[in-house]
């Protein structure tokens, strides 16, 4: 039996709104660790790696590991129809063959449940090591769906550059270029606003715009965004999700020949 | 510009 209640039933529909543009099918891992997912997109080209902790739930319950695989899409959709302060709670037997949604309004007037059937779903999972990062910046998430979604109208790809001056997000395209250097800046009464470049070495890597939009869907979860690079490896794109846990993107650079 | 890698040239199948 998997049994978990989250009074902040919202931030699942913001996680799926953050994924299921990139991936469609995926499995849920149900285990007494938490609530997690690991997908590939169609192309495997990037990765998202989302968990939730138990102990971030109002109530966990989980007797036996679980996979849960499900259309992301569809399970957007069922969510979409949770009222914004709306309790959610998410049912499934050990042996069954679908999970079941309830949304309780906070004053307990409505309560509903959406039943959505599983599905087999075989996934490839990747092992990443962890990785020392030659650079790592954490800056407003929101500054970052902006630099990404205004690069876009002028390129594809995007030259990230750290340098211990800041981080430099460059394109061209064939109307032109476009260049957004972020410094690093601490504001003790804001610290969502602050930036922080912690630099080993410098790094620049090339990366597609597409994918990096697809990503700052997440940003609602999250005010800051850490972003880890390291030479010649993908990069990751971490939304920590407050007291709970996170979703992290993973994407390949690309290379000159 | 470059070409596209693939996660897999990085990390390995579990």
């Amino acid at each position: 039996m998997f049994e978990a209640r989250l009074t902040q039933g919202v931030l699942l529909r913001k996680l799926l709104d953050s994924m299921k543009d990139l991936v469609q099918d995926a499995n849920f891992d149900c285990s007494s660790t938490g609530f997690a997912l690991q997908a590939m997109d169609s192309s495997h080209v990037s990765l998202i790696h989302m968990q939730l902790r138990s102990d971030g739930f109002d109530h966990f319950r989980c007797d036996r590991n679980l996979s849960m695989g499900v259309s992301l899409n569809n399970m957007a959709k069922i969510l979409k129809c949770m009222g914004n302060d709306d309790v959610l709670t998410m049912k499934a037997e050990d042996q069954g063959d679908s999970v079941t949604f309830m949304f309780e309004s906070a004053n307990q007037e409505r309560i509903s449940d959406f039943e959505l059937k599983l599905m087999d779903i075989d996934s490839e999972q990747l092992g990443i090591p962890d990785t020392d990062y030659s650079a790592t910046v954490k800056m407003p998430s929101a500054e970052f769906a902006r630099i990404c979604k205004d690069l876009s109208t002028i390129g594809d790809t995007v030259l990230i550059a750290v340098t211990k001056d800041g981080v430099r997000f460059s394109t061209t395209g064939d109307i032109g270029s476009a260049n957004v250097t972020v410094r690093s800046h601490s504001n003790v009464d804001k610290p969502e606003e602050q930036v922080v470049i912690d630099m080993q070495e410098p790094v620049a890597l090339t990366f597609a715009l597409r994918y990096l939009n697809s990503f700052a869907k997440a940003t609602p979860l999250s005010n800051q965004v850490m972003i880890s690079m390291s030479k010649e490896l993908p990069v990751v794109v971490q939304y920590r999700i407050e007291d709970m846990g996170h979703i992290s993107y993973y994407l390949a650079p690309k290379i000159e020949d | 510009g470059g070409r596209q890698m693939g996660l897999a040239s990085f990390y390995r199948g579990t």
